[in-house]
């Protein structure tokens, strides 16, 4: 059994969902937000058996683009009397990050 | 060291929260929703020493009970004229959906 | 590479977080609460290279800070007739608890 942890975009995370449970995976969403950008995006807790997991790393790679974000760098602190233009800064958010992680024991109960 | 990754119905997470309180375990409760229901449900990290794996397990078990849902399918998509009528399915909620992981390293700081 | 699990004080997330990508690390953070106190917290995410995982965790010790809470404990069931004058009892609550998991796969999509 494998765990698998996929943060994704929120604009992908419904296709997704329904790409993996018509496959007859079962997976768990949960909302979450970017570090970085603080942007809300979506992780998905997917267990499977551990012949599944490069399938469903397949639909993943499927139904999750990467995009361009242009954002307004946080504004740095400012000597009095100085000047700041921001220039929007393009970030490049992938598709999905995935861990793929071990599990000791799996129980439906 | 342990972590238990639950998925219990909202309906359980709090006599279940209690439960393991009560007997000195420590738990964090996040909100997190089904992936082919699309209903809210709870994640609960449980971090444990290993030889209490199997007492949280048995706690799990007392207090999340399976329950019978009657959905609506989605709506197939539809040719002009033709009629659906749905049926509500009945799909049986399991009481929790338990991942047990290996901890490497745990500190608190 | 590393799944590192952290939960910490709300208070402290914010700081934490400009730490760690001030240092490029990357992160995301998940809304979430103390089974014991059921006040609300926060649950980082942050995969790293094995090598990193000292530092992240010195980062975590620099931004999250223990705190004392008074709590009223719950109400005990009452007998009719019964006075209960409820102490505020002092919760030491640390400030971060973190657990460090191997990570088998690890793909940017
Ligand atoms: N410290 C930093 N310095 C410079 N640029 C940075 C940075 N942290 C992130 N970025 C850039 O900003 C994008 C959005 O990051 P954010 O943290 O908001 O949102 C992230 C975060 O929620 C999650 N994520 C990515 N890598 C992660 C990791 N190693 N651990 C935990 N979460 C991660 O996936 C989302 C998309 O990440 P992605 O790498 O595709 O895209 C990232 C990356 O291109
Ligand atoms: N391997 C796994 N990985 C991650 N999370 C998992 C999981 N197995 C279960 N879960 C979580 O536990 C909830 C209850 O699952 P259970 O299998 O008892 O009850 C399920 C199951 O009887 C059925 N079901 C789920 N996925 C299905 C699928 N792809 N095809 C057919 N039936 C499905 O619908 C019920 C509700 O599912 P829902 O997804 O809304 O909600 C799921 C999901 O949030
Ligand atoms: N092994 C573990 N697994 C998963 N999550 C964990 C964990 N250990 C700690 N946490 C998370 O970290 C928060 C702070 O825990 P800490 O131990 O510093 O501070 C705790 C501790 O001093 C005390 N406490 C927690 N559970 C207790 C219990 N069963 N009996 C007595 N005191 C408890 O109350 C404070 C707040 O606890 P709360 O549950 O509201 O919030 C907890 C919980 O969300």
């Amino acid at each position: 059994m494998r765990l698998i942890v996929a943060v994704v975009q929120g604009s992908d995370a419904d296709g997704l969902l329904r790409a993996l449970t018509a496959r007859g995976f079962r997976a768990t969403q949960v909302n979450s937000a970017g570090g970085f950008l603080r942007e809300s995006n979506v992780t998905l807790l997917v267990g499977v058996q551990e012949e599944h997991t490069a399938e469903v790393l397949r639909i993943v790679k499927q139904n999750c683009h990467s995009r361009t974000r242009f954002v307004n760098p946080l504004m740095p602190i400012m000597e009095p009397g100085e000047f700041y233009v921001a220039n929007p800064v393009e970030v490049q958010v992938g598709g999905a990050t995935v861990f793929v992680l071990e599990v000791e024991r799996y129980e439906r109960i």
